[in-house]
C-alpha cells in the first residue's frame, strides 16, 4: 500500500 | 503548533501581506522580481493542492488560501494592473535554472513516489531557491526602497523562525524531516548577506544600498 504522508506544516 | 512556528508563519503572511501593500499604495511594483512572485506562486499551488486531498486544521487551511489568493493577486497587479510599472529590464534571472533541477532532485530526493508528494517535495525545493531572482535584481539596482526591505526580512525570518520549530519538534515530538530541514537551511542561507545589510543600514534609518 502507498503511505500517504500528511504534511502539516505550511 | 508552537511558539517559533507561529512566528514563523506570521512573519510569512505579514510578508506577503507587506507586499501587496507596498505595490497598492505606491501604484508601483518598481523593484519587485515578477519572476520570484511567479515562482513563489508555483511553490503555494504545488504544496496546497493537498486542500482537496487532505485536512490538517482550519488554521492550515485558511493560510493556504490565503497563501494562495495573495499570491496569484500580486501576479495580477504586477503582470496586468500596474504593468507599465513592472522593471523587467532588471529581472533577468533565469527561471528555468532554478525549476528544472528543483524538479529533478524532486524525483531524486523525496519520501514516497505519489505525484502529490513529488508535488510537495518540488514545491519544497523550488522554494528555497525563489528569492535568487529578487536578490539578483536588488543587486542589479544596487538598492531597494524601504518596505521592500521589510518585505525581505519577514521573508527570509520566516524559514529561520521554521528551523527553530524543527529543533523544537524534534526534542518534544520526535519529528525529522530532512527535505524541509535541509531545504529550509539552504533557503536561511540564501538571506544571510541581505540579513546583515537590513540590520547594518535599513533598521539605522538609511535606506538599503549596495557598496
Amino acid at each position: 500500500p502507498v503511505t500517504e504522508i500528511d504534511h502539516d506544516e505550511l | 503548533m508552537n511558539i517559533f512556528r507561529l512566528c514563523g508563519d506570521l512573519s510569512h503572511l505579514l510578508a506577503i501581506l507587506l507586499l501587496l501593500f507596498k505595490i497598492w499604495k505606491t501604484r508601483s511594483c518598481a523593484g519587485i522580481s515578477g519572476k520570484t512572485q511567479l515562482l513563489f506562486t508555483i511553490v503555494y499551488t504545488a504544496r496546497y493542492l493537498d486542500l482537496f486531498t487532505s485536512f490538517v486544521s482550519v488554521y492550515n487551511s485558511v493560510m493556504k488560501i490565503v497563501f494562495l489568493t495573495a499570491s496569484y493577486g500580486t501576479l495580477y497587479l504586477m503582470f496586468y494592473k500596474f504593468k507599465p510599472t513592472y522593471d523587467h529590464n532588471h529581472d533577468s534571472f533565469r527561471i528555468l535554472y532554478l525549476i528544472v533541477p528543483a524538479l529533478v532532485l524532486s524525483f531524486i530526493i523525496v519520501h514516497v513516489y505519489t505525484v502529490m508528494e513529488i508535488l510537495w517535495t518540488f514545491s519544497i525545493y523550488l522554494e528555497a531557491v525563489a528569492i535568487m531572482p529578487q536578490l539578483f535584481m536588488v543587486s542589479r539596482t544596487g538598492e531597494a526602497e524601504t518596505i521592500t526591505s521589510h518585505y525581505l526580512f519577514a521573508l527570509g525570518s520566516y524559514r529561520a523562525l521554521y528551523i527553530l520549530n524543527w529543533i523544537y519538534r524534534y526534542y518534544t515530538e520526535d519529528f525529522l524531516d530532512w527535505i524541509t530541514i535541509m531545504a529550509g537551511i539552504v533557503q536561511t542561507i540564501l538571506y544571510c548577506d541581505f540579513f546583515y545589510l537590513y540590520i547594518t543600514k535599513v533598521l539605522k534609518g538609511k535606506r538599503l544600498s549596495l557598496p
